[in-house]
């Protein structure tokens, strides 16, 4: 399977972009949290498409994202639980 | 007790039409 690209990307509509990029990141995702690992999707699913490209190349600035979107999905069921 | 909040984040699945964002906007 081939990088995406961003020339890629750029000939996809806005929500198939997403889902384009989506599909590449949520196995690696899964990999680090099975079982959460389409909440994190979908979580980082929100951030640029030129950031998410990155991420997909960079190991590193993946595990980092996806470690932040733990803390914050954490965070919101905790606060959901305690409401 | 049934807020919109419950349902954040939008989860995604391998192989199905992505529309998060749209469920979030207005």
């Amino acid at each position: 399977r081939e990088p995406l690209s961003a020339s890629m990307l750029a000939s996809a509509l806005p929500h198939v972009q997403k889902q384009m990029i989506g599909d590449r990141l949520y196995p690696l995702i899964y990999a680090l949290h099975s079982e959460l690992a389409g909440k994190i999707t979908g979580m980082l699913l929100e951030i640029d498409n030129s950031e998410l490209l990155h991420m997909l190349e960079s190991p590193e600035s993946l595990n980092a994202k996806v470690e932040e979107a733990l803390i914050m999905l954490q965070a919101h069921q905790a606060e959901e639980q305690t409401d | 007790s049934n807020g919109s909040s419950v349902n954040w984040p939008p989860e995604f699945h391998p192989g199905v039409p992505w529309k998060g964002l749209q469920s979030i906007d207005p």
